[in-house]
């Protein structure tokens, strides 16, 4: 493991971390996408269909556990606690599901490494990321006060998947074997998702102004 | 198999 990838996986932790911590803390998820928070725990699960099957490492097996657990709680909390039920803002999350689910679906089916169950949903998961944000953006682009811990929230995941780049390049000059061309391309389409966000992201840190995406 | 690609990232 090199420094990228553990410095990825550790943003993408704490990208969680702080999503859940605002929720649990201020009984709120104002701003938070509950399209996209479900399309995160159908991403963790079909990627992670191996994980008691095969063993890779302990640090593998505890990240998993913690991120599919980490998404399902969060669907939960907006779907079912009693407070932070009330925070969410239905009306404004109106992105369908299936309008990524689907082109995901296919272009998985048609296009993976090996035609097995397992490995389709683990390639439809790479497509699936990819685009999962886009109800999210969609969201920070309407709402008109994004709170900090929310604008940090995407700002932690955009930079799990820029550092993930920089693990492969790593890994492409080290590793002589690797090569995850699906992977690739799918992790490149999904942080420049995020470049709108980060050019307004740091617009306005280095202006000291409060995050506000143009409608 | 060789045929599968390790899949040893989150």
């Amino acid at each position: 493991m090199n420094i990228f990838r553990l410095a990825g996986d550790m943003t993408h932790l704490f990208s969680v971390l702080v999503l859940l911590l605002k929720i649990h803390t201020i009984k709120s998820c104002a701003g938070i996408s509950l399209k996209t928070q479900e399309l995160y725990a159908l991403v963790f699960t079909t990627r992670y269909l191996d994980i008691f099957t095969d063993f890779i490492s302990l640090y593998n097996t505890v990240m998993k556990l913690i991120f599919l657990g980490s998404s399902f709680s969060i669907v939960w909390y907006i779907r079912r606690h009693k407070i932070v039920r009330r925070s969410y803002d239905k009306d404004q999350d109106t992105f369908r599901h299936y309008f990524l689910v689907i082109p995901c679906l296919v272009l998985a089916v048609f296009i993976n490494h090996k035609f097995t169950f397992k490995e389709v949903m683990w390639t439809f998961s790479l497509y699936l990321e990819a685009v999962a944000i886009l109800p999210q953006l969609v969201l920070l682009q309407r709402t008109r006060n994004i709170d900090n811990l929310t604008g940090q929230y995407v700002f932690l995941l955009g930079a799990y998947r820029a550092l993930y780049i920089l693990n492969w390049i790593y890994r492409h000059f080290t590793e002589p074997h690797y090569v995850h061309w699906i992977t690739w391309i799918a992790g490149v389409v999904q942080t420049l998702l995020y470049a709108d966000f980060f050019y307004y992201y740091f617009q306005s840190w280095k202006n000291n102004e409060k995050l506000q995406l143009p409608a | 198999s060789n045929d599968d690609i390790e899949k040893d990232e989150l």
